[in-house]
């Protein structure tokens, strides 16, 4: 049957017209999210001054201060059953991804997967996936600090110290290990974004996350490794394929254990063995 | 002998270069050579310990294989796709029970999914989406992911299920009426 929208008895989920993905809450009145991928062309400079350093494998710099919107020319398709909701939507020729519900869960499962990155233009990229909430975040986000507890972050600011950032995009980028959150003091929400992977995330506009999942760049930014961060397989460059998990709730300590159990279960994944038994029957087995 | 070689890579890979991945592309091949050599030896010395913690059987020398799948990342697994009947065993390396689903690369259209106590568990096929067929080096004849629910894996212990393809065969006889 063919359906535009998925999302259980919790969410609907679809896609709109530039290839976003486009959700609603049903159960929580007022939420509502949209996930699209974008890009930032990285500096490539001659390294010479400070102002002329290219983007690498050590900085991250961008030489525009918003990211660029993917041409939209792919398709989407949903799939239904009882354990599982899927929408696969392919954006372009190298970047898609799978949005997931499991039947009684409540965290949206995003599976990304972005590459080889086109740089056939002579322009490096670095490919960033972000989630647009509609919380009142206060220019406040949090990451944690390896894996431990969360810190607070204020865009454009540090704790100590008075900031005039030249780059605000990269000057905003902090590490997350396995989770970065913003939080609605007024509403008493808050969204989650876990990742499977270290990755650089920030908030750049209220109610906002954002996480960079891949990037390609064609010179060496001059710190020592001496070679641009432009790794190929094939002869052509990486595919990268991580997931994400979103879950929204009150900002609650209750929720706050929710998100820390999440995160440990989504780390310490089962170790899956694989044993042939092609002549034994399952009674045998048993 | 084995764990300690994981044990040292897993501090190599502490290194910051590993970690931010700001290594020369040489050294970061090296440390792929030395985290899969780690994983294999890992998965030996995992399969020796499950071997030790099951029944044995005493009418066969054979040993029981397990077998880790390191490409289930990109929907790829030798093991679940060419054979038509396998045993998937879940090791929860927590220290609560778990629950879990869990996601196999195949490529029958319908299958069977039964837990240790013979309970016939429902299950899902999703089609593999065409982008990750493409992935370059992928080697795979998976068309679909069999997606079932694997219900409190206790904790630092295992649970098995027992998978076969159901083909048209069964298919007719598990529809013929049941007599007492």
């Amino acid at each position: 049957e063919s359906v535009s929208f998925m999302g259980g008895d919790t969410y609907d989920i679809s896609v709109d017209t530039s290839g976003r993905v486009v959700l609603q809450s049903i159960e929580k009145e007022g939420i509502r999210m949209t996930q699209s991928f974008q890009f930032y062309k990285g500096a490539a400079g001659n390294n010479m001054v400070f102002s002329n350093r290219s983007s690498g494998a050590y900085i991250f710099r961008p030489n525009v201060t918003r990211a660029v919107d993917f041409n939209y020319n792919g398709n989407v398709q949903i799939f239904k059953g009882p354990l599982v909701e899927e929408l696969h939507l392919t954006v372009n020729e190298w970047v898609s991804e799978v949005v997931r519900i499991y039947n009684g869960e409540d965290r949206i499962e995003f599976n990304w997967l972005v590459g080889p990155i086109d740089v056939n233009d002579k322009i490096g990229k670095e490919i960033i996936t972000k989630y647009t909430t509609n919380l009142e975040s206060n220019g406040q986000f949090y990451t944690d600090s390896n894996g431990r507890e969360m810190l607070k972050r204020e865009r454009n600011k540090r704790p100590t110290w008075n900031l005039h950032l030249q780059e605000p995009v990269a000057g905003n980028y902090y590490p997350v290990t396995t989770k970065i959150v913003v939080r609605d003091e007024k509403r008493k929400l808050r969204l989650a974004a876990l990742t499977d992977r270290a990755q650089g995330g920030t908030s750049l506009e209220d109610g906002e996350i954002e996480l960079m999942v891949h990037r390609r760049l064609l010179k060496d930014d001059a710190f020592g490794v001496e070679e641009a961060l432009n790794e190929t397989a094939y002869g052509i460059g990486l595919v990268s394929r991580g997931e994400h998990s979103i879950i929204f709730g009150s900002d609650s300590d209750e929720f706050r254990l929710h998100e820390k159990t999440e995160a440990t279960r989504l780390a310490l994944r089962p170790w899956v063995f694989i044993s042939p038994v092609e002549n034994i029957s399952y009674d045998e087995w048993k | 002998e084995k764990i300690n070689k994981f044990r040292e890579a897993m501090g190599i890979m502490q290194h910051h270069d590993a970690v931010t991945g700001t290594e020369k592309q040489h050294v970061a091949n090296d440390y792929s050579r030395i985290l899969s050599n780690s994983m294999r030896d890992g998965n030996k010395l995992s399969a020796d310990a499950l071997r030790n913690m099951m029944k044995k059987d005493e009418n066969t020398e054979k040993k029981v294989e397990f077998h880790s799948c390191l490409q289930l990342n990109i929907s790829s697994c030798e093991h679940t796709e060419n054979n038509k009947n396998f045993v998937v065993t879940l090791y929860n390396p927590g220290s609560q029970p778990l629950s879990t689903y869990v996601r196999l690369p195949v490529k029958g259209a319908s299958y069977r999914v039964k837990d240790y106590l013979g309970m016939e568990l429902v299950t899902q096929l999703v089609p593999i989406p065409a982008t990750v067929s493409k992935i370059p080096g992928r080697q795979s004849s998976a068309v679909f992911d069999l997606v079932f629910l694997a219900l409190s894996i206790p904790a630092l212990g295992y649970q098995s299920f027992y998978i076969s393809e159901k083909t048209q065969e069964s298919e007719i006889q598990s529809d013929e009426p049941v007599n007492d």
